[in-house]
């Protein structure tokens, strides 16, 4: 079986941090991962690379016509075997900022991506506007279950909530939420902000990570936290979120339906 | 004379905070101020109103016919006589999220915004994407100046980068980049992080705020910190950028041309 898994949520909140170390944690047990990285940012699977530069999609069809595309040009193998893909974006102002990420898909469906037998897809997404490519991810035929990387910072809570209306817009009816991860920002009261917004939209709470200079380290070192330091508080938390795709994987877990706070909830 | 200013910034950067403190600094001295919130969080012209609710004009138009649409209905007079609109946005996941802006000025015009006299239109803009409704302040008829609002943070240095590709993008030849505005998040380093990058894209940084509780103070009694502590240090930063403001209006500052790094420039 296949599961689709997407991460979504405000730039900068560390969704390509918890997607880059949960995929290293999964390809770790034996799956075979494919990490999409849907951020015009185009960073997602830097600490998968072993600092090898990755050419995104959007640029490689540019400059590269139809008959000369060759999958491994845009697929790199990482380490563990993740398998590494980046969506790229437009130049800011010309066009839609998520027209990377639908060019992506049909590429890499033309190119015979599902040829490659994956266990594992993850979709690191930007939250901060749901629309165009970036609500792409939420269609049926790829997230089966979505992640909300969100810290206690008001901005970051209302960005979730933001996508949870937009899952509930895109497709009704099927429960696709997976859960909160709490990525602390380590300010006063952050668990208990976020508990209480889990709570109102009644999801779990997948993984509390710490913040951690470790990060840091390993971001210098071109790394994932989980390589360098498997034994940290922070790797372990990561685990959680292996396990918990694996759960949902082989139906143990259930997903959830979306109930975003309206803005007088939102308070 | 007629001044347009958007002030672009990453979401959460502080752009509502600047706008709102400006317009009242600017508003004080005898100008007549228009501010526009072009972000789907519709939380511009809080500090200005009082504790009044805010109806945005996407929201507006959606539920009252043509011919029953009053200005005075989507313009709400705020402190010191500064006119505050809201653009809103449309629900995530439906359509593009910029859709109320566009809406927004044109139903503006319709209703004879321009017969108002304005000295000042400040635009506060999400800035995370630089495409459809978002992109629309850029324009030559919009804004004169842009605004980027910034901290030390990598994030929102990346996204003022990006700001700079938009218009560099949207309207080529014509200076438009007023300057950059720290807004410091109080992290080690920041001014020599800005410093650089302003140097590195050569724009003024027209001033430096400080991080400060008296933010929170005057959030919670529902002004600006300009008006509650208008000798703070703070002020004295805002009446830097309302001063500049009135310099590009009399043609005393010059608006700069856009000269974004690139991707190995960015480091
Ligand atoms: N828990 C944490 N503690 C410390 N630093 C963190 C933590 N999570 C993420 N970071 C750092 O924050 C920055 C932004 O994270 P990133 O994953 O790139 O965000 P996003 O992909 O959401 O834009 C990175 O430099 C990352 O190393
Ligand atoms: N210099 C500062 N010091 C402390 N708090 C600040 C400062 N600037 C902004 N804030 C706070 O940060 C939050 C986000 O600011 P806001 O203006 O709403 O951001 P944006 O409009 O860019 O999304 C607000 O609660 C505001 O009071
Ligand atoms: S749909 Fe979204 S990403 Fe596309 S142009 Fe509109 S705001 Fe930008
Ligand atoms: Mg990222
Ligand atoms: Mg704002």
């Amino acid at each position: 079986t296949l599961i689709q898994v997407a991460v979504y949520g405000k730039g900068g909140i560390g969704k390509s941090t918890v997607s880059a170390n949960v995929s290293y944690l999964l390809a770790e047990t034996g799956q075979k991962v494919l990490q999409i990285g849907c951020d015009p940012k185009h960073d997602s699977t830097r600490l998968l690379l072993e600092g090898r530069e990755q050419t995104t999609v959007l640029d490689y069809i540019r400059r590269t016509p139809p008959y000369d595309r060759r999958l491994e040009d845009v697929v790199l193998s990482g380490v563990k075997g993740v398998q590494c893909v980046e969506a790229g974006g437009p130049e800011p102002g010309i066009g839609c900022a998520g027209r990377g990420i639908l060019s992506t898909f049909e590429t890499l469906k033309n190119l015979g991506i599902d040829d490659m037998g994956f266990d594992v897809k993850l979709y690191d997404v930007l939250g901060d506007v749901v629309c165009g490519g970036f609500a792409v991810p939420l269609r049926n035929e790829y997230a089966d279950g979505v992640y909300l990387v969100t810290s206690g910072e008001f901005m970051s809570v209302y960005a979730a909530n933001n996508i949870l209306k937009g899952i509930r817009n895109f497709d009704k009816g099927i429960p696709r939420v997976a859960g909160i991860i709490l990525n602390q920002r380590g300010m006063e009261n952050e668990s208990d902000i976020v508990e209480r917004f889990a709570e109102a939209v009644r999801l779990p709470i997948v993984a509390r990570i710490p913040r951690s200079g470790l990060f840091a380290k390993a971001e210098s070192a071109g790394r994932t936290l989980a390589e360098l330091y498997p034994d940290s508080d922070a790797a372990k938390e990561f685990e959680k979120i292996a396990a918990h795709i694996m759960s949902i994987k082989d139906d143990r877990a259930e997903l959830l339906e979306s109930r975003p706070l309206n803005d007088a909830q939102m308070e």
